[in-house]
């Protein structure tokens, strides 16, 4: 059985045989920014198109302040952190522009509301 | 290949940079119908959760979308599967004849294709609403769904819409923000309304002293909605049925409502057909007799001598302590001091509440009169529009405006947002 202690299994531990392989290097860091559309090509291919040099740093950076982490083009700890996150397997296809800064967003203010 | 080729198209962007969640077009409506059917699929079932809380937590959060847009969802058990709009299942790696393999525990959690279909990696650890760790299948399947009614990604905090799993807070409910994204794909809630009301609570601070609260309430059908005026939109999980919320009146289409509020009175009442119902709003519920044993419900003609049945509507002013009655193209004014219609009466509702632009004006057969305490006006309903009569103050801002002048109609739903109904299949 795959492993629990608690009632409610909520402890219930993954087979290593099940788990999502991390990305800690380039290689999954380059496949996982083609895969949710962090590079700038409008077209990317099918098969493996390695992002490389600028366009790999480009891709960061935007990933990046999306998520609001320092910009720095690197795949630093932060980045591959965030990279690792749960997410929605859709990829990410309305990108900020490259020239934005992305800023918090205000609490939407509904027409007319008055506090 | 043509299938993976097919699913790819559905996710990637299309070669040019042209795509429906491309920001020159925008994201696009997926269904042009009103009621979407969605399953989940037998064969795919997840291992974690027992199926009826699977089915369960896919029903609300059907339900939740349901609740901001003009869409409705029932569950389809039993007709052909090429016939449901929405199919849901669960499976791990290659999964399900899909081309995008699951990765197991971590990363990827799920799924959509705009075709209609929702895949979950039964590798993650979902869990059901209550429980604070893992990952809420709820919310999961609210982001999922939005991708199959055509929703993309946002990075915007607090949209439902985020990429990544955020573990929620305690209260995870749609934002203004992700309802009116949804709303610029398939359009606003519209619909008339049976009657509109503004209920007043009394209650006793800590001090001891009376405070007087009000809440606002839409009727229709046989479901009702309370609205936060505040927050503007209605209650989480609204419209409810009126059986349950309204204990003794009528279930359903309700003519109208009028509180009698002045010194020495404080009665309301509910209006159908002939009859009449007065409500005890101390015990939550309606009178089954008057002081003198006489039963409810009561006949009309009897309670309010002089008024015909059935109404349109009804609406209690103070100042002047007497309820407009409206039938057809008459209003009535009934003083309830004296307990009869003014002699002057009935007249024309276009002669006593005259329009200010020529023609724009509702005539005959209102919904609703509402008097609002939040606007401190009163509104009058048919269709999907309001009309405004002109108050006290908006006269002190402009004296030409004529007495009890109606202002130009407009649209409800741009006043009072995501009055929505659900499927009736999901009001239990």
């Amino acid at each position: 059985e795959r492993l629990f202690h608690s009632r409610d299994r909520s402890d219930l531990e993954p087979s290593p045989l099940s788990q999502a392989k991390p990305i800690a290097d380039l290689h999954a860091a380059q496949r996982f920014l083609l895969k949710y559309g962090w590079s700038e090509d409008p077209s990317p291919k099918e098969s493996a198109e390695v992002l490389v040099g600028s366009t790999l740093a480009q891709a960061v950076r935007r990933f990046q302040k999306a998520n609001r982490l320092p910009a720095s083009g690197e795949l630093d700890s932060p980045t591959l952190a965030a990279m690792n996150r749960p997410r929605c397997g859709i990829p990410d296809t309305r990108l900020p522009p490259q020239a934005a800064l992305p800023t918090p967003p205000a609490l939407p203010t509904p027409l007319g509301l008055r506090p | 290949r043509a299938r993976q080729k097919r699913f790819l198209q559905m996710l990637l962007p299309k070669p040019g940079g042209q795509h429906e969640g491309s920001s020159d077009i925008g994201p696009s409506r997926a269904f042009s119908k009103k009621t979407l059917t969605w399953r989940l699929v037998g064969d795919a079932y997840s291992s974690q959760l027992s199926v009826e809380e699977q089915r369960y937590i896919f029903r609300l959060a059907f339900r939740m979308w349901s609740e901001v847009t003009p869409l409705d969802f029932r569950e389809d058990l039993k007709g052909p599967g090429t016939r449901v709009d929405i199919k849901l299942g669960f499976g791990r790696g290659r999964h399900l004849g899909c081309p995008r393999v699951f990765d197991g525990s971590g990363q990827e959690f799920a799924h959509a294709w705009r075709l209609g279909e929702i895949h979950f990696d039964d590798d993650e650890h979902f869990t059901p609403v209550s429980s604070d760790t893992g990952i809420s299948l709820l919310k999961v399947a609210v982001h999922e769904i939005g991708h199959v009614l055509g929703l993309p990604h946002t990075y915007r905090a607090g949209s439902i819409m985020q990429p990544n799993y955020i573990p929620q807070e305690p209260a995870f409910e749609l934002d203004w923000s992700d309802r009116k994204a949804i709303q610029r794909l398939y359009g606003s809630c519209e619909g008339s309304f049976d009657t509109v009301f503004d209920w007043i609570r009394k209650e006793r601070n800590q001090y001891g002293e009376v405070r007087v609260r009000f809440n606002t309430y839409f009727f229709r059908n046989s479901w009702y909605w309370l609205y936060e005026n505040r927050n503007n939109r209605t209650r989480y999980g609204d419209p409810l049925q009126i059986l349950t919320g309204w204990r003794g009146i009528p279930m359903q289409s309700i003519d109208a409502f009028v509180h009698v509020w002045s010194w020495g009175k404080d009665e309301r009442y509910f209006f159908k057909g002939n009859q009449y119902w007065r409500y005890d709003s101390e015990n939550d519920q309606a009178h089954t007799e008057d002081e003198q044993g006489r039963s409810y419900p009561k006949l009309i003609s009897e309670g309010f001598p002089g008024i015909p049945s059935p109404l349109d509507t009804a609406f209690y002013e103070r100042r002047q302590q007497l309820i407009y009655f409206f039938k057809e193209s008459l209003v009535f004014a009934f003083d309830v001091n004296q307990n009869q219609v003014l002699n002057s009466y009935p007249k024309k509702m276009s002669q006593v509440f005259p329009a200010i632009m020529p023609q724009n004006h509702p005539f005959r057969n209102i919904d609703s009169a509402y008097y609002s305490y939040a606007h401190s006006s009163v509104f009058f309903f048919k269709g999907n529009s309001y009309w405004k009569v002109v108050s006290d103050k908006d006269r002190q801002q402009n004296a030409r405006l004529p007495l009890n002048g109606l202002f130009p109609k407009r649209s409800i739903s741009e006043k009072w947002f995501d009055v929505c109904d659900v499927h009736p299949s999901t009001l239990n």
